[in-house]
């Protein structure tokens, strides 16, 4: 089992990275995709979390990972 | 609702747009009518209305793409990005872009394109994502009922924030629950060119084209294109009144006069010439008369000619002087006898236009030389 879970976890972070990627301007480079407390992923995640109406953990929790998989526009949600 | 950074937005209110390619997944008519019907959605609210164009340059052009497609933000395959657009401005500026990896519908299956081409025509016409979950503008496809105006209340401030109310409708749109869309064939009062009493309130040369007008719309037809666009009149000049009564171009000064009751305007292009209208009585007629039937300008003559019941005036563009007497009509223009609707001049012949029937007349023969239907120029 912690296999799996490992796995999707995994795959879910890059999921959510890949959002913030795409709409929130996040730029992946080695130092800041590390999710610390206050590194920037963390905060481009509660950025997303805030614009929709999510609970603000910075966390890549269940109700994140649903708006994270549904079908949207291409265009960023934060003026780039 | 908000904006993009700076608020760009376009500084006109007639926008052209054109259907660059076509998905596979839909009819071409199907295409044409949600993209249609997704514009309607916001002309419907702002004074903006939107012109179709088959060819050349558009002000917001559509297309349908998969992967990376000659933009820096290529799609990502089924599901996830289905589409987007960019705002209000030159070259990419308005351009809306269709990922060709969903599966467009126009049923709540699937994608339904007139839905997300609503929402990327907000992006087109200068608004960014709202955070209300109700909003067309939120940026996650949602199920929604296509019998109800996708507009939220956000959405109608944010775009009138832009471009203002629409001027000849109240400014809550949420009673209206269909999105009338005019080349639905099924409203009965839209007029057919295949109906054999079809009349012309006006007819006039325009840009080289033809322009027939009827009601609330007009068919325009290039002489040498075998179809015919059909608009509303004010998706080229909102303000002009439906149902106008005549109409003539002077195509040396790229200018067509437009006359309904004792009112004309003048246009150039989609724009009315500022100052218009003015009253009839200015160009020379007097003040008893309330409306002229048709008139056409003769540009091998200079001369500009105006039809009233059986009676014509003449105004000579080079003595600036309009007929002191009206002339009858079937005097210098023998075999056109009483009131006509519409004429026009196409190369040395005018075109009559009175009930179902068209004469064409030859102006160096001074005669008729054939009866038309009135929808000869139209492929039915």
């Amino acid at each position: 089992f912690p296999a799996n879970t490992r796995q999707t976890k995994e795959e879910d972070i890059q999921l959510i990275q890949k959002y913030l990627e795409n709409y929130y301007g996040f730029e992946k480079d080695g130092e800041s995709s590390v999710w610390k407390s206050n590194s920037p992923i963390i905060q481009k995640l509660k950025e997303m979390q805030e614009f929709f109406g999510l609970e603000v953990t910075g966390k890549p929790d269940s109700g994140t990972l649903d708006v994270v998989q549904k079908r949207r526009c291409g265009f960023p949600d934060i003026a780039g | 609702f908000s904006t993009f950074a700076g608020e760009p937005k376009w500084a006109k209110q007639v926008l052209t747009y054109r259907i660059v390619n076509y998905t596979p997944d839909l009819r071409p008519a199907d295409v044409n009518a949600a993209i249609k019907k997704a514009l309607s959605v916001w002309s419907s609210v702002t004074p903006l209305r939107f012109i179709k164009k088959d060819r050349g340059d558009a002000d917001i052009m559509i297309s349908f793409a998969a992967r990376d497609h000659n933009d820096f933000i290529p799609f990502d395959g089924p599901g996830g990005s289905l589409a987007h657009a960019y705002a209000p401005g030159k070259d990419f500026g308005g351009d809306a872009h269709f990922d060709e990896d969903e599966t467009w519908t126009k049923s709540t299956e699937g994608t339904n394109l007139f839905y997300v081409a609503a929402h990327e025509f907000g992006h087109s016409l200068g608004l960014f994502h709202s955070k209300d979950p109700n909003a067309l503008m939120y940026p996650v496809y949602r199920k929604f009922d296509p019998s109800v105006l996708p507009l939220h209340q956000d959405d109608i401030s944010g775009i009138q924030y832009l471009y203002g109310p629409s001027p000849n409708t109240n400014n809550d749109q949420r009673e209206s629950t269909e999105i009338k869309d005019p080349t639905e064939s099924k409203d009965p009062a839209l007029p057919s060119i295949c109906d054999s009493n079809l009349t012309f309130d006006a007819v006039t040369t325009f840009r080289g084209e033809i322009m027939f007008f009827k009601d609330k719309h007009i068919w325009r037809k290039h002489p040498a294109v075998s179809t015919a666009d059909f608009n509303l009149i004010s998706s080229f000049w909102p303000l002009l009144p439906p149902g106008v009564d005549a109409a003539y171009e002077i195509p040396e000064n790229d200018e067509t006069v437009i006359f309904k009751d004792n009112e004309f305007w003048v246009v150039r292009g989609d724009t009315i010439v500022p100052g218009y209208p003015q009253k009839l009585y200015t160009l020379g007629f007097s003040k008893d008369i309330m409306k002229i039937d048709a008139a056409f300008h003769n540009i091998n003559e200079g001369k500009t000619y105006y039809f009233i019941a059986d009676k014509f005036w003449s105004y000579d563009k080079r003595s600036q002087s309009m007929d002191r007497k009206s002339l009858l009509i079937r005097d210098a223009f023998p075999g056109i006898n009483g009131k006509i609707d519409a004429v026009f001049q196409y190369e040395n012949f005018l075109y009559f236009f009175y009930g179902k029937k068209q004469f064409e007349f030859d102006l160096d023969k001074k005669r008729v030389t054939r009866f038309l239907k009135t929808n000869f120029w139209i492929p039915c």
